[in-house]
Order: C-alpha cells, then structure tokens, then sequence
C-alpha cells in the first residue's frame, strides 16, 4: 500500500492504469490530508469485472471508519455496481481506498481486459462550524460561542464580555477590558438578556476620535440588582466619561437615553455573589460632538449660514452689519470664523461688532464742518456738512457735494463716495462795507 | 491819495501796504498773491537793481488787514516766499513803464476775513471797464500834500480815453518824453485835484462790475507827472491776465 502523499489533491490508478489491470493484486490506497478538509474523491474512469455483489474483483472505499462501498463492473453492466459520478465524500481528513483483483478476467474462455480505474480526490474545506459536520467522537469540543470557520480549519469567538480560553472553545466571562472602538456598537452584561453571572468586574471602554460624542440608549429589559432604600448596595453600573462619573444605576427603571458628550466613556460593572436579575443592553452610537449654538453679542452681528446644530469641525462665519467692525479684544478683526473642536468648544469667543468709527473729519481750512444727526459723534452713518467762512471764501466742492457720511470702511465720503475734501476759495471783490457815495 | 477821503475798514481789504523800496501799495489775490507793481520792486533808474529777487523777497514787508499803517505795523508783516516779475519791465528806462506788474507769493496764506478780501480779476472779456468815463476807485497809503498818510485813502476817479491821454502826454513830451503804450490806461482829471501820488504805486484801481456785484482790479498806480496835474497812468491787468494766471495757477 502506498500511503498518497499528504497533499490536497491528486489522481489514484490502478495498477497499470490504462493497461489491463493484473490477476491476484491488492493495492490499498490511504488517502490523508490536512485536518481542516474532507476528502472528495470521485472515479474518472470505472472498469473492473462485475460479478455478483462485486465477489471476484472490486474497490472498497473506507472512511471515517465506515465502509463507503464496494464497487466493480463497467458503465451500464447488468451485474456489478458501477459507481459512476458518485461522489464519495469523508467526514475526517482522511479516506482508504482498497483494490483487490481475482485469478482471472475470463469469461467463457476469454480474457475480457478490464482496464481498472482512474480516480481523483481533492480536500474540501471542512466546514467545522456546521452542526452537521460535528463528528460523534469529534475530539474537539464545539465553539461555545461562536464558531468562524475558514479554509482548512476553524476558531472560535465569544460574545462581548467573555473571553476564550485557552482551550480555544470555551468562553468565560471577562469583561475587564472591552474596548470598543466602532462608531456604534452594542454592548450588554454578560449571558444578558439571561441573569449575568456573580463577581464580575467589568470594565467596557468606548473609545472613539477626538471629537465624536457617545450617545448610550439602554435597550429592555434593564435590571440590575438594587435596595429599596440605599442606592445600588449589591450591583452597579456606573458610567464615567473621560473619567468623570456621569451616573450609577442599579433597579428596574432604565436610564434610557445618556448623550455624554465625550468621545471616551467607560461603563463599569459590579456585581457581588448573588442575584438573579437579567442585567442590561445598551446601544451606543456617536456623532459628532455637538458644540453650543452661537449667540451673537450685539444686534450688529451676522452669523453667517446658521445651523440649527454645530457640531465638531463645523465652523461658522461672523460679519457684521455693514458699517460695523469685528473686534476681538481691542482688536480689528478682518474676518472671523469659530471651528467647534474636539471637546465642544469653539475654538475661539464670538467677537463683538462695534460701529466704524471714522475720526474726527478733516479740518476745512478757513471753514468747518458740522454735524447733520445727532448725537453728534464720528460713527458709521454720522453726517457733517462742510461750511466755508462766508462770506470771504467760498466752498468748491466735487460732485458729492458738500455733504460727507461716515462710510462702511471708516472714511467720510461724500454722495459720491469721494473722501477729498471741498475747499474753501477766497471770495473776491465783496469787501464788507464797500465804498458808497451818498451825496451826489 | 489826493482829494481823496478816508477809507473805511473793510472798505478796501485787499490793499496791501508794501515796504521794498521805501513805501508801496500791493493787492491780494487769492489769499497767498499780492498784485503790485513791478518799479516798487525795482525803481526805475536805482543801482539797486543788482540785488536778487530771493534777497528782495527776504526782506520785503506786507501788511494786511487794516486802514492804519501804525496798527499795520503792530499786526505785523507777511514773509515774502517768491517774486515775479513782469518780462516785459525794463528799470532802466526811466521814461517806459510798459510791463510795470509783479507778483509776490507769500510764504503763508493769509486767513481772509471782514478787513482782509482778495480783489478779483478782469473777465478776459470785458472790455467796459476801460471805456471813457468808466468811475473806478483808487486805494493807498501815499502821499497827501507832501505828506505821507498814515491811513489808507481812497479816491474816485474816471478812466480817460487812450486818444485823450496820449494827446495830454504829448503835450508835455517836451518836458517828459514818457512812453504810453496800449498795455497801460490813464485816469483822473486835468484840473480836478484828484489823483494818486507817490507811494500809492502797486495799489490797484479798481472798479464795481454791477454785473457780478463784485470789484474787480482794473489797473495798478504805475506812474504819473507830478501828482494831480493831469492824468495818472495805470497798468492795464487785463492785458496781463495770462501771465498771472499762468503763474498763480501754475502754483
């Protein structure tokens, strides 16, 4: 016997194949592959004598202890029992395949020559998470959470809150560091909705990017062991976002809803040696962490594109009304934008808008100006007008006129939006009391 | 000023008193030109005429603003920053007054008021002020009677035809053969005592445009034979009206 080499595949003849097989062989064939597959194996080619119950020559396929079969004959004998496409398919990883001819292939004196077989097997992924697969004596204990099977073999997993063993089966529960790091998740108090087991000591941490902020819904049922009088003595859960409590909670009335506003939140939970309530199951999502609504400081201010909610690295723009300046501080401002960061917070205060202030206006040489509204001050929309010392100058002005407006962008600009000045020119050839004659 | 009265303030509040060579009149232009004559600058037939127009304008004096030359004085002169004088004026020629106009930039524009006016300017185009008979007023710190004024006068006097003034010159050419050329016009009388005299020179004669209802410089004192003997010779502005604009717009 020639054990097949231990590869996944290959071909299995027989003796001679495709001459005439001899008289008098036995030829045993174990065919083994690597654990983690079952063998298929399947004949090319099929001619032996056929006889009754296959009793001269035959092949007999062996696996997992059981006989798979005894076969001989040629496509379409009345006797015999050809075993055309068959496939033949162990549970284990490893197949016998047995070859016994007879003296002789004679029929009425004549030599028939039976050409024997060609058969070709290959290793098939065993699918060791599938029930059915499980092999009675299977030494291997099944998952006993959860099974992945993958080419060639398997491992096992288990639910939140456990931990496997070093069996690689088993799970127990070990829930002192689970870390979740998806933007939602579900996470519950181990064999929930099933009472959670006593002593545990789980610490479940969720850790997301700066800048996101958990939201917690508890799921129903939620119970946690409590007293009717002091609060949580026996079981408790505690919610702590980045290290701050945010709550402890035991009984029958679920915290429902919890938006911690932080993208790091660990939920700890204590349980002391008894007890029979069912535990809890929160869904946590995430979303960007919210920052505050921005409230302008002054009616001047414009926020620009305002959001119903602000949320991390959302920014907003402020400008103010035209004819008011941005200032931070003592400080002009150009422009402004607020980034809501990480923690929450804008990243910088709203500014304020304080109205442009143009100065006082430029003296009128040998005239003066005066202002138009009250009160009379060098704001944004104050209106002075020019005079000259009349009547010995005379005012020229440029088209705008005499009259200048404290513009947006702080100059006094006149209708025509010039900043020169109107001038006053001496007026000629108008002396006050000029000469008259009276008496003629 | 002769037969002349005594000017009211504000009456004349561009009349300049100038002190170059000895005593002068000047009218202000604008609020930083003073109209004068070019021989109160540079007299005819003085050696001085070597000094240069930047040493004349240091040490030149005008006064502003009031009917007293005392008072004058007290408020103080205004510094010359350049003069300018007429191309045409020659002040080597004692008997040609032609060109007989300059002008003084002061360093600091006066601020006008009630007793201190700039005078206008001709319009290029009106020529009636020139026409015979036409009254025109004549303002200055001159002599009276041999005596100089301490006060500004002013007298009323008529522009005469050129043929009139030429024909009275020529009849005194025997004594004085003096140039009149169309660039200067003469006023007064030949017997009224009514005239401008020395230290009048540089005033202006100036006249009322009822048109505009402004007075308007016809003509500077220039020169004259004697003083109320017959006409008074005066620079003709408007003839020159491109050479001031020229330099006071140029500025």
């Amino acid at each position: 016997s020639s054990p097949a080499p231990r590869n996944l595949f290959g071909e299995i003849r027989s003796p001679g194949y495709p001459k005439p097989y001899p008289n008098n062989n036995i030829s045993i064939w174990d065919i083994r592959i690597p654990k983690g597959y079952v063998v298929k194996l399947t004949f090319r080619y099929f001619d032996l004598e056929p006889s009754e119950s296959c009793f001269y020559d035959y092949v007999k396929i062996k696996a997992d202890k059981k006989n798979l079969g005894r076969y001989c004959g040629q496509l379409g004998s009345a006797t015999g029992n050809h075993p055309g496409r068959k496939e033949f398919v162990s549970k284990g990883n490893r197949m016998q395949l047995a070859f016994r001819s007879d003296f002789s292939n004679e029929d009425n004196g004549t030599v028939i020559p039976y050409r024997g077989f060609l058969a070709y097997y290959q290793a098939l992924d065993l699918d060791e998470c599938d029930p059915n697969n499980a092999d009675e004596e299977d030494e291997r204990p099944q998952c006993q959470h959860f099974c992945h099977n993958y080419v060639g073999g398997y491992f096992c997993s288990c639910r939140t809150g456990y931990q496997l063993q070093s069996d690689h089966h088993s799970c127990k529960v070990e829930c002192s560091s689970e870390l979740f790091t998806e933007a939602s998740g579900y996470l519950s108090s181990p064999e929930y909705p099933e009472p959670y087991p006593e002593d545990l000591q789980c610490n479940y941490s969720i850790r997301l990017p700066k800048g996101m902020s958990i939201i917690l819904k508890f799921l129903k049922p939620f119970e946690i062991d409590d007293h009717q009088q002091v609060h949580c003595p026996y079981d408790q859960l505690k919610i702590q976002a980045r290290g701050r409590e945010i709550g402890e909670f035991c009984g029958k009335e679920s915290p429902g809803s919890i938006e911690t506003n932080s993208n790091e939140v660990d939920i700890l939970f204590f349980t002391d040696e008894s007890g029979f309530s069912r535990g809890w199951k929160i869904r946590y999502t995430s979303e960007k962490i919210r920052c505050p609504q921005p409230v302008p400081r002054d009616r001047f201010t414009v926020i620009r594109d305002l959001q119903s909610v602000y949320r991390f690295q959302d920014y907003f723009v402020v400008s103010c009304k035209t004819g008011y300046n941005l200032v931070e501080g003592n400080r002009k401002l150009l422009s402004f934008t607020a980034v809501c960061q990480a923690d929450g917070t804008w990243h910088q205060s709203m500014p304020r808008c304080e109205i442009v202030k143009c100065g006082n206006p430029t003296e009128l040489t040998n005239g003066a100006f005066s202002y138009v509204n009250k009160p009379a001050n060098n704001n944004y929309q104050s209106v002075i007008t020019y005079r000259c010392n009349e009547p010995y100058y005379h005012i020229v002005t440029g088209t705008g006129g005499d009259t200048f407006t404290c513009s947006p962008d702080g100059t006094w600009e006149d209708r025509d939006g010039q900043v020169r000045i109107p001038a006053c020119l001496p007026v000629c050839g108008k002396p006050l009391h000029p000469v008259t004659e009276v008496q003629r | 000023i002769l037969g002349g009265k005594l000017a009211g303030r504000g009456s004349f509040p561009w009349q300049a008193l100038t002190g170059i060579h000895g005593r002068g009149g000047g009218a202000l232009l604008g609020d930083r030109w003073i109209l004068t004559a070019a021989h109160t600058i540079f007299p005819k037939g003085s050696g001085a005429n070597n000094v240069s127009l930047d040493q004349l304008a240091e040490e030149a004096n005008i006064f502003l603003g009031h009917t007293k030359v005392e008072e004058l004085h007290k408020m103080g002169n205004h510094p010359v920053r350049r003069i300018f004088i007429h191309p045409d004026y020659n002040p080597k020629d004692e008997h040609n007054f032609d060109g007989d106009i300059a002008l003084m930039e002061l360093k600091h524009p006066v601020t006008l008021g009630p007793t201190v006016l700039p005078i206008c300017l001709p319009d290029t185009t009106n020529t009636t002020f020139y026409m015979d008979g036409h009254m025109g007023y004549v303002s200055g710190f001159g002599v009276e009677k041999n005596f100089i004024s301490n006060n500004l006068k002013y007298v009323s006097l008529p522009v005469v035809a050129q043929e009139k003034c030429q024909s009275w010159l020529d009849s005194k050419k025997r004594y004085v053969p003096m140039v009149f050329s169309e660039n200067m016009f003469c006023a007064g009388f030949l017997t009224v005592k009514r005239d401008t005299c020395q230290g009048d020179s540089g005033s202006v004669f100036t006249v009322l445009d009822t048109d505009s209802g402004r007075w308007v410089a016809t003509g500077i004192v220039s020169w004259g034979i004697g003083c109320a003997e017959g006409y008074g010779f005066y620079t003709k502005i408007l003839n020159y009206l491109d050479w001031i604009k020229g330099i006071v717009r140029e500025d």
